[in-house]
């Protein structure tokens, strides 16, 4: 988990990091 | 003429899996259609060219990581929101998305192509081949025009590009997955979805199979762009612990 922390962290969001 | 729906989907459920895939990839494409037309005749001038191209491989490399970085956020977003992504394990999503993601941005990446002037949009402007000089990396950035120069040929549509890359996204093949079933599932339905909008469009057999045939193409530009970074993160490997997090997470070994 530790190796993939902002993939997780991304799919996690609900909302999005980009400004769609 | 159609080709038979794959078992227990109905017609109606691949009109919402191409509903669903064409609103997410319109929604999370970095550029509208319309702003990328307006760009297009916007190139950098010969001065900003050698300015460009005086850069240390060490600051180009840095930029051209934080433009894939900014785009695979897109692409993340675009797998959140076909429909069964999220459904998966966060395991199989993380494979899928680290095994894809370039794929996907490859093909996305022929919507920023100027094929009149040979040109790719880089930072606002369109820019050619030589432009990317700094990098050290002739023949990676030849492949890359060369497939885009190619992918550009094919003429694939928004819908035809969404439904494209969300199949490619969920390739059952790619090594570690744990419910290879239920992907395999997901991207028959999309090609599925697929082959009838090719059809309703009036498209010839050839054009998937011209689609499909540039996956070995863009396999080997994935290698060729890993290679490269762990060339040069031998060589300059503190420049290379700066790229983004992200791009570092995506790309390490």
């Amino acid at each position: 988990k530790e190796k993939h922390k902002i993939l997780h962290q991304l799919l996690q969001n609900s909302t999005s990091p980009v400004d769609l | 003429i159609h080709n038979p729906l794959p078992e227990g989907c109905s017609l109606l459920e691949l009109e919402h899996i191409t509903q669903c895939v064409v609103k997410s990839h319109i929604e999370t494409s970095q550029y509208s259609t319309e702003e990328l037309k307006r760009m297009a005749w916007s190139t950098y001038s010969v001065e900003e060219t050698r300015m460009y191209q005086s850069k240390s491989a060490e600051v180009m490399w840095q930029e051209c990581a934080i433009h894939i970085t900014n785009a695979i956020q897109y692409v993340v977003e675009f797998a959140k929101r076909i429909s069964g992504f999220m459904d998966l394990c966060q395991n199989d999503q993380i494979i899928l998305l680290k095994a894809g993601c370039m794929d996907v941005l490859l093909i996305r990446m022929c919507r920023a192509y100027n094929p009149i002037n040979n040109t790719f949009l880089f930072n606002g402007r369109f820019a050619p081949a030589h432009f990317f000089k700094a990098l050290g990396c002739d023949d990676l950035v030849a492949a890359v025009f060369d497939l885009a120069k190619s992918l550009s040929r094919i003429q694939m549509s928004e819908e035809e590009m969404a439904l494209f890359t969300a199949a490619v996204l969920l390739s059952p093949d790619r090594p570690w997955l744990t419910d290879v079933q239920q992907i395999q599932k997901l991207q028959e339905k999309v090609y599925v979805a697929l082959q009838r909008c090719l059809q309703k469009g009036g498209a010839s057999e050839e054009k998937l199979t011209k689609m499909v045939s540039k996956l070995p193409v863009m396999r080997s530009i994935c290698m060729l762009h890993i290679d490269k970074l762990e060339f040069f993160r031998l060589v300059h490997p503190e420049t290379a612990y700066t790229f983004p997090p992200l791009y570092r997470e995506v790309f390490g070994s």
